[in-house]
């Protein structure tokens, strides 16, 4: 039997708003510890990886190891039946070909249930080696949104360059050129509102700007966003989400023929 | 000219 229960429904509208437009279908695996999500975009350039922990959830009660293979379509569908400040449970039996969504009123004077037949997804894991990044960029993930949406206007890639003064995002093609550099905050109020470079060594990337875009979809999930680089491996933007978890997506870069 | 690299050149199937 597989139980979770979500004071807030908001929070699961965020994250499949930050999945579907990669992704058409995904598993969710349910364990004990937690609901994790690890697909790649069909074209594998992509990878998104979502964690949320058991005890993020207002009641979660996983007793088997339980895979859902979801049509993320569907799932939308069903989400958009409920009201944000509604009381989220997914229920599952073990083993089970459906899996339940019932949203409660916060006054518990309506309640609906949603009955989603799940479907058998082949599964393809990847192994994602532990790397030290030469340089890690925090920034506000408003800030992150608006400028992977203004540098597409101008080209199809997106060149990343970080040094220790700062970030910088440029773009190029028909129109012109465009630069927008980033430093780092010296006195800021509010901590979301941060700009924090850590770098071992300046690094260079260069990115198809059509992926970063989706990527912030998620920007709803989190005020911060965190851009880790190193040489020739995928760029890793993550969104911290609340107490549950995090989604981080993984992006090849663009090389040199 | 550049090419877009795949991420399975970059983790391993597991």
């Amino acid at each position: 039997m597989f139980e979770a229960r979500l004071v807030q429904c908001s929070m699961l509208k965020k994250v499949l708003e930050a999945i579907k437009e990669l992704l058409n279908e995904a598993t969710f695996d349910c364990s004990d510890a937690g609901i994790q999500l690890q697909a790649m975009d069909n074209s594998h350039v992509s990878l998104v990886s979502l964690n949320l922990r058991s005890d993020g959830f207002d009641k979660y009660r996983c007793d088997r190891n339980l895979s859902m293979g979801i049509n993320l379509a569907s799932m939308t569908k069903i989400m958009k039946c409920a009201g944000n400040d509604d009381v989220l449970t997914i229920k599952a039996q073990d083993n089970a070909d459906n899996v339940m969504f019932m949203f409660e009123s916060q006054n518990q004077e309506k309640v609906s249930d949603y009955d989603m037949k799940l479907i058998n997804l082949d599964q393809e894991h990847l192994g994602i080696p532990e790397t030290d990044y030469s340089c890690i960029i925090k920034m506000p993930s408003g800030e992150f949104a608006r400028i992977c949406r203004d540098l597409s206007q101008f080209g199809e890639s997106v060149v990343i360059s970080c040094t220790k003064e700062g970030v910088k995002f440029s773009a190029a093609g028909d129109v012109g050129a465009a630069n927008i550099k980033l430093a780092q905050t010296a006195n800021v109020d509010k901590e979301e509102e941060a700009v924090t470079i850590e770098m071992q060594e300046p690094v260079t990337l260069t990115f198809a700007c059509r992926y970063l875009n989706s990527f912030t979809k998620a920007t709803a999930l989190s005020p911060q966003v965190q851009l880790s680089m190193s040489a020739d491996v995928p760029l890793v933007v993550e969104y911290k989400i609340g107490d549950f978890g995090h989604i981080r997506y993984y992006l090849a870069p663009k090389i040199e023929e | 000219m550049l090419r877009q690299c795949l991420l399975t050149g970059f983790f391993m199937n597991i």
